[in-house]
């Protein structure tokens, strides 16, 4: 499989509709500090069903809510999409292309929907779960985090061989 | 179960000493179990010796050092179990020009199997991409995506 | 005892807001008191509002962002009790070419009171220092230090 | 005052005795990935009295003196000069030119010296009390900790102002 695209609506610095579009390869995200880079990582992160503020960045989950700038109201709704080309089959889905959405608001209701249609974030995370992506594995690695696999204890390192084997 | 964990641990630690030569232009690398006798609850260990110098605790790598032997460890993970897509954020920002330019380079090696999405402000891995997207912040706050040529005049962001 | 940590507070904060003004170009930043009736105990938070954007929990700011406001808090308490020297290790290691910028310029503004010794690999900083130390590694593993004009080509020492 | 100058023999990767001269305003050092850049950083705070092998990214003290290499065999002692002109007398002591030396040998001894005199850790401590130096001071940032004072928690920060008070 391989994304195709990632789309963002109201996701912390990302307002309207934003559609990054992905083929096979080497993509590089490029700009200036602030510009809003690591916020597609967390993105990423966050469709696939981070539930850490923390990594997040944030103090509470509403944090990643579009909350408004000098010149623009806060948003109410946050969304994010991954479109996943399927052809080979690898996500234990009939479809060839999938969907992967979710969705929070303010007050805390946070939707999950699989190719349009309404589902549980443990859905998701079954999803996925072969293929080894997930919002903690090594598929993902965040801003000044590289250095973790070094840093780390050994009993910690065996844990990512774990989830090789 | 535990004989799943020691080949798995077998040809992570032969990509990883593959790859930190690859990296490193040189030296040598290995992985090794704390506890060899208990697969099932060992840990994993690290021995490196960049080229020239004497097999040291990795602790006292330099910044640079330490990114590259955390890149040479992920990507021997990622040979034994690929995986389809990989988002990297700014992994290369501790390393010096010759560096980058290996790490550009053998990310390349990758792609068949793994689709990359690297961001990045070192022009030897812009160099490396197939596309770039270039994200952009106005006046108001909000990100905007803009399409970035590779011929285009990089150095705007480059940093 | 607890009117010091108050006046100290006071200017410190002051220098702050004025700081993160030059280092932004823009926004505006303030520290304030978590427990403001109990000055022995109270802890010293920030506000940060980086320009065109909300005031926004610190945390959420980029990599970049946070450095800039390190550097800013650092160089605000200095201003109160200015160090004599100050070793800064690759401070700039998260900056985009802009944002380095900024910090060469302003870290001049200190030199009268500080002697900085500056670690960097970024063009920009090079060129406010006053002299340059290059340090090599030859194949023996044993670092060598070279003296570097500021007139010679810097690019193998930028990345 | 300020510093003149930075002497170290077989600390880390420097063996014989390297001489880095320094004067007033902007020094900065520069070189490639592994040169022994942060290695002299890591000098200044261990000449200062830093006592925590971690700090100094070893396993323990003993890791600090040369270790050898392919080429050269390890040496059995290490010894980090500060040269710091006092004219200012802004250093509780009756000398315009002050040398604080440490020295460290393979069997865990350590010896100080203040002018070529034996003194105690305590008493180069004391020294620099009143400057605003210190192994742990805002003086010495390492690598990769800037973003240290901005993710602190509050009580953590008001310990800096304490300091500065
Ligand atoms: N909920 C939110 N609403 C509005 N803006 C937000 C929100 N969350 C984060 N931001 C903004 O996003 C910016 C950080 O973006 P990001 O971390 O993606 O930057 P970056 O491009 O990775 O920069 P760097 O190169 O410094 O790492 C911050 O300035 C922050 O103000
Ligand atoms: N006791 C020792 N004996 C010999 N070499 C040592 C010793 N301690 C550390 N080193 C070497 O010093 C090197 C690290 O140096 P240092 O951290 O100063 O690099 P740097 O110039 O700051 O690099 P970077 O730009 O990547 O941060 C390591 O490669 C390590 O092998
Ligand atoms: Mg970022
Ligand atoms: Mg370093």
């Amino acid at each position: 499989m391989y994304l195709k695209s990632i789309e963002l609506s109201g996701f912390k610095s990302f307002t309207n509709r934003t559609v990054i579009k992905l083929e096979d390869g080497i993509s590089c995200i490029v700009g200036p500090n602030g510009s809003g880079k690591s916020n597609i990582a967390d993105a990423v992160r966050w469709v696939l069903g981070e539930q850490s503020a923390k990594i997040l960045r944030g103090h509470k989950m509403e944090d990643i809510i579009f909350a408004g700038s000098d010149k623009r109201k806060p948003l109410g709704m946050a969304e994010v999409i991954l479109n996943i080309d399927n052809s080979d089959g690898s996500l234990p889905l009939e479809y060839s292309a999938v969907a992967v959405c979710r969705r929070a608001y303010r007050d805390g209701e946070s939707e999950y929907l699989l190719n349009g249609r309404q589902c549980r974030l443990a859905d998701i995370r079954e999803l996925f779960m072969d293929s080894g992506v997930s919002n903690n594995s090594l598929a993902l690695i965040g801003q000044g985090r590289i250095q973790e696999v070094v840093n780390m204890k050994a009993d910690e390192r065996r844990l990512l061989l774990e989830d090789a084997a | 179960m535990a004989k799943r964990f020691r080949d798995t641990f077998e040809q992570v630690n032969q990509n990883f000493g593959q790859t930190f030569v690859q990296l490193f232009g040189g030296g040598s690398a290995a992985m090794f179990l704390t506890e060899p006798d208990d697969p099932l609850m060992t840990g994993v260990d690290l021995l490196v010796q960049p080229p020239g110098k004497k097999l040291i605790n990795y602790n006292l790598l330099s910044g640079g050092e330490k990114s590259l032997v955390g890149v040479a460890l992920v990507l021997a993970i990622f040979q034994v179990k690929p995986s389809p897509f990989c988002i990297l954020d700014e992994v290369d920002a501790a390393l010096d020009e010759a560096n980058v330019e290996r790490f550009a380079e053998y990310i390349k090696m990758f792609k068949q199997k793994t689709q990359f999405i690297v961001v990045t402000h070192r022009q030897g891995t812009m160099e490396a991409a197939d596309r770039l997207w270039g994200i952009t912040m106005e006046k108001d706050g909000v990100s905007k995506i803009v399409s970035v040529r590779l011929t285009d005049d990089l150095q705007q962001y480059v940093s």
